[in-house]
């Protein structure tokens, strides 16, 4: 028996936004830590981990580890059929086929229930161990979107540079080439307005600026994005999930032939 | 030119 009742429920609604893009079907897992996703894209270049802990919903029951095969454009149709101030529950039978979205309006005069057909899914997993980054950016993450939309109507790469100087989004096109560079600032009315770069030692990166906007998907989860690189590592793109999780979008860098 | 790396060559599968 599964069933998980989130007050915030537009948190949800945002989360399907934010992958649907990158990947069409994932497993849902669900176990005594809490709810979770990795999948990768079709093309095996990106990678999408998510993380809603037990914690963070008003009730969490999950007697067994259950793994729950759903096509995200289909899970995105229910969800948008739930109010944005909604109560959202997922429930699930041991050992059913579907999967139940009950949307409550906040003043409880409204309760529907939408039931989705499961599918298995022969998911690739994979063990990403703790990395030490060679550099840390936090910065605001609708900066962080106007940066990869301004870019990719240049170039279709983006180099990120960082530097005690700050970090430098570049790319090159047909028509000329970009250079972005944001420094670090920490005097601002807002601590989700900074820009914070955390440097071990320099690093430069080339990535597909396709898969970047792919991830700015998230942008309205979390005011704040946390960019980790290193050398030869995929990049990870953090947003966090409130205070109870977050989507971690890696992406292998391009290396020169 | 450049080689787009895929994400299977850095991690191993579980």
């Amino acid at each position: 028996m599964l069933e998980l009742r989130l007050v915030q429920g537009s948190l949800l609604k945002k989360v399907l936004e934010a992958i649907k893009e990158l990947v069409t079907d994932a497993n849902f897992d669900c176990s005594a830590t809490g709810f979770s996703l990795q999948a990768m894209d079709s093309s095996h270049v990106a990678l999408v981990a998510l993380l809603l802990r037990s914690e963070g919903f008003e009730h969490y029951r999950c007697d067994r580890n259950l793994s729950m095969g759903m096509n995200l454009n289909n899970v995105s149709k229910m969800l948008r059929c739930a109010g944005n101030d909604d109560i959202i529950t997922l429930k699930a039978d041991d050992g059913s086929d579907t999967v139940t979205f009950m949307f409550e309006s906040p003043n409880q005069d409204k309760i529907a229930d939408f039931e989705m057909k499961l599918m298995d899914i022969d998911s690739e997993h994979l063990g990403i161990p703790e990395a030490e980054y060679h550099a840390i950016v936090k910065m605001p993450s609708a900066e962080f979107a106007r940066i990869c939309k301004d870019l990719s109507s240049i170039g279709d790469t983006v180099v990120i540079s960082v530097t005690k100087e700050g970090v430098k989004f570049s790319t090159r096109g047909d028509i000329g080439n970009a250079n972005i560079v944001c420094r670090q600032n920490t005097t601002v009315d807002k601590p989700e307005e900074a820009t914070i770069i955390e440097m071990q030692e320099p690093v430069s990166l080339t990535f597909a600026l396709r898969y970047m906007n792919s991830f700015t998907k998230a942008t309205p989860l979390s005011n704040t994005v946390t960019i980790s690189l290193s050398s030869e590592l995929p990049v990870v793109v953090e947003y966090k999930v409130a205070d109870m999780g977050y989507i971690r979008f890696y992406l292998a860098p391009k290396i020169e032939d | 030119w450049k080689l787009q790396k895929r994400i299977i060559s850095f991690y191993e599968l579980e």
